[in-house]
């Protein structure tokens, strides 16, 4: 599955 | 969220708040109708804080939360955004605008031309990067960036005489919280399946090591309870 990558840490 | 996350982006927002500390103290002292003797000092000697090392985590805070309005992620994540964002840009503002704050900069002594920083920062995030879009390669320069960002201050550190503990405690802190992410992503690549961010823990172990002689410094000074100098 084409996954947005969300970057998740500051 | 795991501890050594959490612990790390405390101890990040605690290095933002002894460094607006020191601002406030600058600020107040001089205000004063009496030149009492810290204030005498303080405003004698230099700050001690890198304009340089400062601006570039204003960029790097801008860069790498583009995303503050499109992605949202927590409360809390989007809060500490704003704080980091606010203070890193405040922080400027005070060190280049303020009438009193910028009288205790020295920018004989702050001469590191961060331009060259820059520069390979975004020619590598260019080169090396999860995915080539706009905001990743941005994010990508704000890692690299950051790795690198606090050598104005390190080199500034050993050109002024004396470290007042302030700023000692600033880039203790800094240097630390980079350090409990370092555990966290080994935290998070144990626990979470498909954790993998090679260019994320690189950078981060590159930037925790460029602290290494400062923290050496910085606990013999703490153990043998003499004032924290770094070699020149």
């Amino acid at each position: 599955p084409l996954t947005v990558e969300v970057h998740d840490e500051l | 969220m795991n501890i050594f996350r959490l612990a790390g982006d405390m101890t990040h927002l605690m290095s933002v708040l002894v460094l607006l500390l020191k601002i406030h103290t600058i600020k107040s002292c001089a205000g004063k109708s009496y030149p009492c003797s810290l204030c005498f000092i303080l405003l004698e000697s230099s700050s001690g804080i890198s304009l340089k090392t400062q601006e570039l985590y204003a960029l790097v805070f801008a860069t790498r939360y583009l995303d503050i309005f499109t992605d949202f992620i927590s409360v809390y994540n989007t809060i500490m955004k704003l704080i980091f964002l606010g203070s890193s840009f405040s922080i400027v503002w005070y060190i280049r605008r303020h009438k009193i704050v910028r009288r205790s900069y020295d920018k004989d002594q702050d001469t590191f031309r961060h331009f060259f920083l820059v520069l390979p920062c975004l020619l590598l995030a260019l080169i090396i990067n999860e995915k080539f879009t706009f905001k990743e390669v941005l994010w990508t320069f704000s890692l690299y960036l950051e790795a690198v960002a606090i050598l104005p201050q390190l080199i500034l550190l050993q050109r002024t005489r004396n470290i007042d503990n302030l700023t000692g405690q600033y880039v203790f802190l800094l240097g630390a919280y980079r350090a409990l992410y370092i555990l966290n992503w080994i935290y998070r690549y144990f626990t979470e399946p498909h954790y993998v961010h090679w260019i994320t823990w690189i950078s981060g172990l590159v930037q925790t090591l460029l602290y290494a002689d400062f923290f050496y410094y910085y606990f013999s000074s703490l153990k043998n309870n003499v004032k924290l100098k770094l070699p020149a």
